[in-house]
């Protein structure tokens, strides 16, 4: 939207109302994220500022266009509204931005069939003036999380919209991530050139290796290449698609002997959140004893000295094709990371090789499930399979199942098994949120278009017998046996049966060498239920039922002790303790305006006063002096 | 081996922001937008 009235600070304050389900909230911060690795946007928790976003669970999902000046302005985010791209689709109205296909040249790009739209909702397609919307001159995107489906405001299933190259019918409309325009668009719109939380991308494809750097404490060098002869055959950036260019690191154990070491060291990085993630893709082809570490060398603040943490020993890594890992740093200083390949025991033809690498400041996904051959699997008979069985951080046993039986439709399902720690652990299982991603690998991280689906454990939600949805598997599961042949329980499985479809899946980078990466995160987001928040003797709720705020303030607990935030407008405000009194810059006016006239009147007042005595003294001294004075040659 | 039941987060409705909109029966702009005063005026 045209005009600088509609545009937010770069760090937006926001409140996540009480109404909010669990899962919306923690959807509401992975959104967050993705904004701070994707631009300069940031959020923050509402301290008082005049205008601030509330996202609340509303009627439906909708925002309105840019920033309102109305103080608090809503957004809702209602019942099934709570995934990551809705939320990103919803804040870029809030940023500013109106639909994809609003622009004023989409017919060029798509033809809306006017007889296929519902009687009444034909204004929906309306496209606006060049002097209404700046597109920024960025070309029109099919891809973009801003675009209406094919279907949208359908009187049957006929597409409503025609895109006028055949191939983006089903692109349009996908809710995936932001498209690379609307990065460039948003970064435009609020002059962005840097982001919080990302920091670096190498795919190695230029010379300079990214400002990497070889150590000279070690025995032998990393090599930039585009082919080993005993693998990698190619990079993993392009794998293949563009033979003879495509680069990878690659340290040759075979040419040196055991315990050789190659060291490479990535530029200085300055951290920002004091938490990064280094993901990158590892080839083995030489000894199974070959190893990879990784350290980081941190600076402390005096500059003065240096220290090299060893963060992550990788051994037993698979032979014969790129492997994916995510390592978890905590550097709070300046630092470089380092990756030492170590020459192992026994027989080696080739070596070990990196690329794709990714860093930046976000936490790391708990469990990778690695999927091989997916194109056999798409086309075998029984189409449905577990991931292994993975532990999240609280303890909990789990299982995904993927579902390939209702092509074009993939699903997947979570599931809680029996395991170690279940007498431990409370049932039902609460407040743990699963977030599971199918991982474009396309290979700089701010490019992908991941797609991802979040889904909650409920301890209070129960199926038709009475039970608890989440309750223990050993209770309400079923028997089931690992290819190992050890009997387990598994509960019933809860997920989306339409993760994403076959045509996405085959789109962008989710299959890459007939891999496909499963990220999956366990985390428990009871923090985020305000209502349950543990306090000696009461909880927030009864703190603020005691402490009324006026004025639709909101009771808020800062430190342990109800406070209210007073709403305010442009030039209005509430303060006091309890938002009773009202401000304005009316006010502020008249208090300076009748300052100044006081001080004016006492400056006045000084000034006659002075001048007074001032002449009533010089008016008596001549008389007094002209008694005795004779006057003598007046005129000379 | 027995399949436990599986359970779909959406109770198998698959929809996009607009059908759920449409399917309250709201009246947004565009399907999920408040306007101004200025932007209606302009829309």
């Amino acid at each position: 939207i045209i005009g600088e009235r509609y545009r937010w600070p770069h760090t937006i304050p926001y409140v996540l109302d009480d109404s909010l389900e669990m899962n919306a909230r923690g959807v509401i911060l992975k959104a967050f994220e993705r904004y701070r690795l994707k631009s300069c946007i940031d959020f923050k928790p509402w301290s008082g500022e005049p205008n601030y976003i509330s996202v609340f669970k509303g009627n439906g999902c909708w925002s309105s266009v840019g920033k309102q000046l109305t103080g608090i302005q809503e957004l809702s985010i209602g019942e099934g509204c709570d995934k990551i791209a809705t939320v990103q689709h919803e804040f870029l109205h809030a940023l500013g931005f109106w639909h994809e296909q609003s622009r004023s040249d989409r017919n060029d790009y798509v033809s809306i069939i006017w007889n296929r739209i519902i009687s009444g909702k034909e204004r929906n397609f309306d496209f606006y003036d060049d002097q209404v919307i700046d597109s920024m001159n960025v070309p029109y995107d099919y891809s973009s999380v801003m675009h209406y489906g094919k279907t949208a405001f359908g009187n049957g299933s006929e597409p409503t919209i025609i895109t006028r190259v055949p191939d983006f019918m089903d692109v349009i409309g996908q809710r995936m991530d932001f498209s690379d325009s609307d990065v460039l668009k948003l970064n435009q719109l609020y002059n962005c050139s840097s982001s919080l939380s990302f920091m670096e991308s190498c795919d190695f494809e230029l010379g300079n290796v990214c400002g990497m750097i070889q150590s000279s404490a070690d025995s032998a060098d990393w090599q930039r290449l585009s082919e080993v002869s005993e693998g990698p055959e190619s990079d993993h950036s392009n794998m293949g698609r563009c033979r003879g260019s495509g680069f990878f690191m690659h340290f040759n154990s075979s040419s040196v002997n055991e315990g050789a070491t190659a060291i490479l060291e990535s530029r200085i990085l300055y951290p920002k959140r004091g938490f990064q993630c280094l993901q990158f893709f590892l080839y083995n082809s030489g000894s199974e004893d070959d190893q990879l570490n990784i350290y980081i060398r941190e600076y402390s603040t005096a500059h003065l000295s240096r220290t090299l943490t060893l963060v992550e020993q990788i051994k037993d890594i698979p032979s014969g094709s790129w492997q994916l890992y995510h390592i978890t740093l905590n550097a709070t200083n300046k630092f470089r990371v380092v990756f030492e390949g170590v020459r192992g025991a026994g027989a080696s033809l080739g070596g070990l090789s990196i690329d794709d690498i990714n860093l930046s400041e976000t936490r790391c996904p708990h469990h990778v499930w690695h999927i091989r051959n997916f194109t056999q699997l798409i086309g075998s008979p029984n189409g449905s399979f577990y991931s292994p069985p993975f532990y999240s951080s609280k303890g909990y046993a789990f299982q995904i199942y993927l579902n390939l039986d209702s092509l074009p439709k993939i699903g997947m399902y979570f599931h809680l098994i029996s395991g170690a720690n279940d007498d431990q652990l409370e049932w039902p299982c609460p407040w743990q949120q699963v977030t599971i991603t199918i991982l474009d690998q396309t290979p700089d991280i701010r490019q992908r278009m991941s797609k991802q689906q979040s889904l909650t454990t409920d301890p209070f939600l129960t199926i038709d017998n009475g039970n608890y949805f989440w309750d223990r598997p050993s209770k309400v599961g079923a028997q089931v046996i690992f290819p190992n042949g050890t009997q387990f329980q598994r509960g019933r499985g809860r997920g989306f049966p339409n993760f994403m479809s076959q045509e996405m899946l085959k789109s962008r980078d989710f299959i890459k060498g007939d891999d496909v990466y499963i990220l999956l995160t366990v985390e428990d987001i009871s923090h985020l239920n305000t209502q349950n928040d543990p306090l000696p003797t009461l909880n927030v709720n009864d703190l603020c039922a005691s402490f009324r705020c006026e004025n639709d303030g909101i009771c808020i607990l800062q430190n342990g002790k109800a406070e209210c935030r007073c709403r305010s407008g442009d030039d209005w405000w509430y303060m006091g303790e309890r938002c009773e009194k009202r401000g304005s810059t009316r006010d502020t006016i008249v208090i300076a305006t009748s300052s100044t006239a006081a001080v004016f009147a006492l400056m006045l007042i000084i000034t006659l006063v002075s001048v007074y005595c001032t002449r009533k003294k010089y008016r008596k001294e001549p008389s007094s002096r002209t008694v005795n004075t004779i006057m003598e040659n007046q005129y000379a | 081996m027995p399949t436990p039941e599986i359970f779909d987060v959406d109770n198998g409705l698959d929809r996009d922001i607009f059908d759920i909109n449409e399917d309250l029966g709201l009246d947004l702009f565009e399907g999920d937008i408040i306007l101004d005063e200025i932007q209606e005026r302009n829309a």
